[in-house]
């Protein structure tokens, strides 16, 4: 008796194999390539490998693949190599990524790709770093408040283009220190900073031009009666974006972010950014 | 391998194919 589907079977492959890591590595690029909010990932270990044989020609790796953040905004064209890990001090954030990968004719590509990202447990937190804050919800009212008086900051000192806030994506909140830490990232605007008056009124520029901030907020407290802001920018070369889809977590946020209470759309790209690409191609959920 | 059938072979490492080996920390 022959046994059903002859030759469509699997072969496991060890997970630290060079061909195993070299398909994780063509799946990481193509999973940073099409992030376009939260927080490039890097391969942290490969979970599960299975090589199943196509036809006519080719083999297909089904992975399984645990990725970590790194502190790169996914708008930093930085070389995710060159991008330091997320460290658990500093509330890590692990992506659990399914990919399916063709090989052929010796080349790797990206059939699918679906990943999940959530944030370290509060008590690991605790437990490498009792002090540091763990990472707050993006729409609290103190990250909101201290997202606007940093980019009020920002483009107050800027000589340049206005610039737009595109997304928060990361936010702490140090109550002891009545400090809101936060990172976003921004687009430059048709409008001259120093000459706005209403913002609404500004356009995102045709070659886009992004940046990434990080800021803090001190809040008046009763011995220290003022408020403090401070945040630094950089400021991307323009760049063309690739046509985008999302990262998702399983609360339907972007890798790099805090559950979110409302229900946001699930990969509904922030405004002035790329949406998901409509027809054939490979399948990014 | 050869070895005397009254000695005993001591087993190998065992190599775990999967998963592989953490790069960073794990979670």
């Amino acid at each position: 008796v022959s046994p059903p589907n002859p030759g469509l079977g699997y072969r496991a492959l060890n997970c630290d194999d060079p061909e195993s890591e070299q398909a994780a590595l063509v799946a990481m690029d193509y999973l940073n390539k099409n992030l376009f909010r939260g927080y490039k990932h890097t391969l942290n270990q490969i979970d599960k490998v299975k090589v199943w044989s196509r036809r006519p020609t080719g083999e297909v790796f089904e992975m399984e693949i645990d990725t970590l953040e790194t502190t790169c905004h996914a708008l930093d064209p930085t070389p995710v190599a060159n991008c330091s890990v997320r460290s658990l001090g500093e509330h890590a954030v692990e992506g659990d990524c399914d990919f399916r990968v063709l090989k052929l004719d010796g080349q790797f590509t990206v059939l699918f790709a679906k990943c999940d990202s959530s944030p370290d447990s509060a008590e690991d937190l605790r437990k490498v770093c009792p002090d540091c804050p763990p990472l707050a919800q993006l729409n609290n009212t103190k990250v909101v408040h201290a997202v606007e008086a940093a980019l009020t900051a920002f483009n107050t000192q800027t000589n340049g283009s206005y610039f737009q806030l595109v997304e928060v994506s990361r936010a702490q909140i140090a109550y002891r220190t009545r400090m809101t830490y936060v990172e976003f990232a921004i687009a430059a605007t048709d409008c001259v900073a120093k000459e706005v008056t209403d913002p609404a009124k500004c356009n995102l520029l045709a070659e886009k031009q992004y940046g990434f901030c990080k800021g803090s907020f001190t809040e008046k407290g009763p011995v220290n009666g003022n408020e403090k802001v401070a945040v630094t920018c950089t400021v991307f070369p323009t760049q063309q974006l690739p046509v985008a889809a999302g990262v998702d977590d399983k609360e339907g946020n972007t890798a790099g972010e805090e559950p979110q209470p409302d229900n946001s759309p699930v990969a509904t790209p922030p405004a002035n950014l790329p949406e998901a690409p409509v027809g054939s191609g490979p399948l990014l959920v | 391998n050869v070895a005397q059938p009254s000695v005993a072979v001591a087993p190998g490492p065992v190599v775990q194919p999967c998963p592989g080996r953490i790069r960073h920390f794990k979670i």
